[in-house]
């Protein structure tokens, strides 16, 4: 396993976007996203997807209460592709299936849930791509900035409501020694201007706010013609 | 407001937290409909303050924490809108791909 990885650097991770008050839908984003950064990396196509399929047509109008990745994924899976965020735009709130809007332009060939170790974890972030994990979000209504370590009384890593995307991981070491430790970078679906741009940093190894306890990533074919791009 | 201000930083006195809270407003360019609501809104955000106050001073890693557009959400609305309130999952199928299509399917 590489030391430090971030698919951002090549480009590979579309833009953070914002899920909006009103729909608890970050599992859709993170799927989106998850898809997204795989066609990019395996695939070399860059796509804008379409995250209120995702709502509709997982769950029968109940999506914007929240949901889980792997069922995202099945949606895509059994119907073979996921349509462009153009056709079917994003309004947030539960709404039917549009059948009419779905046009298949990324099917993937599976998922996987990962073993709950980050070491193995960021060795698929690091050699397939970006993943999706469900986590503890309380301290996140108040971070600004930084790599987050909390005790696990204060951030239950079985009290699970969240997803986000890890992107990448990396190591700090200070030189005055006050801190050193590795972390992930994860892209949250709360805009650009949350956070770091989007993204937080939390501590790797510890499973920090139940971060290894379900990563889930989709599975999509390489290129026959082209290698898969590699982590920066 | 006093058992507040108890909690937090000792050099923030009410002004200084009124000020913030009016810089808070126009920042994330927040409005509340009455007089009430505005005067509650700044309750919570003082509590977050103090929640922020004590994140600080037990955090374990380099995060910083302070304002942010959710400062005048209690814990329990930012849950509320932004969590999944969903139960425990159940350990899902470890493995899906197009081969296994019909297995999954009945295992399911």
């Amino acid at each position: 396993i590489s030391q430090s990885c971030d698919w951002r650097k090549a480009g590979a991770v579309s833009a953070v976007k914002d899920q909006g008050p009103d729909c608890r839908s970050c599992w859709a984003f993170a799927t989106v996203s998850n898809i997204e950064a795989l066609w990019n990396i395996h695939q070399h196509v860059p796509r804008n997807l379409s995250v209120q399929e995702v709502i509709d047509c997982a769950y029968k109008k109940t999506g914007c209460q929240g949901g889980f990745v792997w069922d995202g994924l099945l949606a895509v899976f059994k119907n073979r592709g996921l349509s462009s965020s153009v056709l079917y735009p994003y309004v947030g709130r539960n709404q039917p299936c549009q059948e009419h809007r779905r046009k298949k332009v990324t099917p993937i060939y599976g998922y996987e849930v990962l073993p709950r170790d980050e070491k193995y974890i960021a060795g698929i972030v690091a050699s397939q791509g970006p993943v999706t994990a469900l986590f503890n979000m309380k301290v996140l209504q108040n971070y600004k900035k930084g790599i987050l370590r909390r005790p696990s009384q204060d951030c239950r890593p079985d009290h699970l409501d969240h997803v986000g995307v890890i992107v990448g991981f990396n190591e700090v070491k200070s030189r005055r020694g006050s801190w050193t430790g590795p972390y992930w970078i994860i892209q949250n679906s709360w805009g650009e201007h949350w956070g770091e741009q989007g993204y937080f940093r939390l501590h790797r190894g510890t499973n920090t706010c139940g971060i290894a306890m379900y990563a889930v990533t989709a599975t999509v074919k390489d290129s026959e013609r082209k290698k898969p791009v590699l982590c920066p | 407001a006093s058992e507040v201000q108890a909690a937090l930083p000792p050099n923030l006195i009410m002004t200084q937290m009124v000020q913030m809270f009016q810089d808070f407003m126009r920042q994330f360019n927040k409005t509340y409909e009455s007089q009430e609501e505005t005067h509650r809104r700044f309750k919570v955000f003082m509590r977050n303050l103090e929640v922020s106050h004590v994140l600080q001073v037990s955090e374990l890693g380099t995060a910083q924490y302070g304002i942010t557009r959710f400062s005048d959400l209690t814990e329990h609305e930012f849950a509320k809108m932004y969590g999944m309130s969903l139960p425990s999952p159940a350990p899902p199928v470890k493995q899906l791909s197009y081969p296994n299509l019909g297995n999954i399917a009945n295992k399911s």
